[in-house]
């Protein structure tokens, strides 16, 4: 059965995309079927991958309010062991529409059902945002990942995030674990980045990564070619660490 | 009459929150009166300023949703000419409880009016959404900054932001202006950089500021001592460039 993997973190620009997109490929590198859901209607995943989000006619917005058959809508990508359900600017229009059914936190939960016995993983890439989309995402998951970029604002945020968790544990989805807090964008030179590491370290101890993201132009130059780090610059650092992320993940999760 | 500049872009991290405090700080450096309202219920604006999330117990929220006076709830700075309307993880529920309200596009709107006579400036710094919260920012505001991180998917939600911009002038705000488009985080060493710089030139040609934020480390740690770059490290590249944009800012709009 597949393990759902939602990547939230409701601070801007602290590596989500970047964190789903480079785990997803990484994860089928190992060969393990992945899927990468696009649940941002930026569409960053979407583009990351080389999918216009203006020329996605379907996508994550139809599966969650029209009740399409997710088959209809996954895309595969370049990468082998990789498919995408991808999204577009449509996916604005959920926040609001799926206020009023009475199932609204558990659309996603119910169209991602069939497909956890076709992946190994499914991975979902989160808007900067606590809301109904980023809700859905939680109560689908089984377990959520946080990026926390090694700056100082990105601290102040994960306590509400932690709350925010808590509160879906006790009433939505009981099983929900915290898969680890990823330390992204990580500059050694720098003393900001090495005290955020150390604050998060001692705070969460247990729940935080070994493996650490670096900054590396690399992650940064390859979105804009449509692949993941891995099929753009093999031997960078960022294709190393998330490569080390996705083998600390099956580690943990006995998967060999 | 003061100017309400609102800085929005639904793209997370790409220095909105560090535009706003330094911008504010430096046109109060220049002795123009200013007000920084806080309109992120991360409230990186207010930490960023020195005022801990926790002990704010009225803030932006209340003048929405209460309608409580401006007055009682803004807060003097270390900065001389620079005031603070803080924000706390209560304005989260702002986004619902507005819903219901007959002009719920124009609470700020409301809020902000006897504020404009005792302010030359009033910068309001928005979050990585384009929710009711944004929307009444951008209702409130004579113009908007747009920071554009030099990243590649930057230029992606740029349309996007220009279209409801566009809504918003044509139903809401007829008179709202782009102030401009900020490029920031911008690194000369880096290729992608420098192609995002020469797009951004080439499409938005005469609204993009000549002033362009570098990236600067000084930038990133001035928050975590409270203060405005300029008060943290008057020699930086940070400081300069923000005083350079307010400077701009100022020329553009005939203040000397
Ligand atoms: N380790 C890294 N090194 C260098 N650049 C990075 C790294 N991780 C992410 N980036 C770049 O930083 C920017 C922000 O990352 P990303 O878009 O993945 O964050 P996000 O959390 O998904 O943002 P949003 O909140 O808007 O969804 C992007 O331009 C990305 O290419
Ligand atoms: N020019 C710069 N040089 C270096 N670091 C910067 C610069 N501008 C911003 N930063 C850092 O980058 C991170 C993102 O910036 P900031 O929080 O201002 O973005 P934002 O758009 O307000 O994010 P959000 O979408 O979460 O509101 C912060 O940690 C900030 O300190
Ligand atoms: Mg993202
Ligand atoms: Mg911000």
């Amino acid at each position: 059965m597949g393990k759902i993997i939602a990547i939230a973190n409701q601070k801007g620009g602290v590596g989500k995309t970047t964190s789903a997109i480079n785990l997803a490929a990484s994860l089928a590198v190992l060969e393990h079927k992945t899927l990468l859901i696009d649940a941002d209607p930026q569409a960053n995943a979407s583009s990351g991958l080389g999918f216009d989000p203006k020329n996605i006619k379907i996508g994550l917005y139809e599966c969650l309010v029209q009740e399409i058959d997710p088959k209809d809508v996954i895309l595969t990508t370049e990468v082998p062991f990789l498919d995408l359900m991808p999204s577009n600017i449509d996916l604005v229009g959920a926040e609001i529409e799926l206020l009023d059914m009475p199932n609204r936190e558990r659309m996603m939960e119910g169209a991602l059902k069939a497909l956890k016995s076709q992946y190994d993983f499914i991975i979902i890439d989160c808007s900067p945002s606590l809301g109904l989309i980023t809700t859905n995402a939680l109560v689908a998951a089984d377990s959520v990942l946080i990026p926390v970029q090694c700056e100082y604002f990105a601290l102040e945020g994960l306590g509400k995030l932690l709350n925010t968790i808590k509160i879906i544990q006790n009433h939505l989805n009981k099983g929900l674990d915290i898969e680890g807090i990823l330390l992204t964008m990580y500059d050694g030179r720098l003393r900001l980045s090495n005290q955020v590491v150390d604050d998060v370290k001692t705070h969460f101890q247990d729940i935080v990564f070994e493996t650490i993201i670096q900054r590396n132009t690399k992650l940064g130059e390859a979105p804009s070619f449509g692949l993941p780090v891995l099929y753009h610059d093999a031997d960078s650092r960022g294709s190393m660490n998330y490569l080390n992320l996705a083998k600390e993940i099956l580690e943990k999760n006995g998967i060999f």
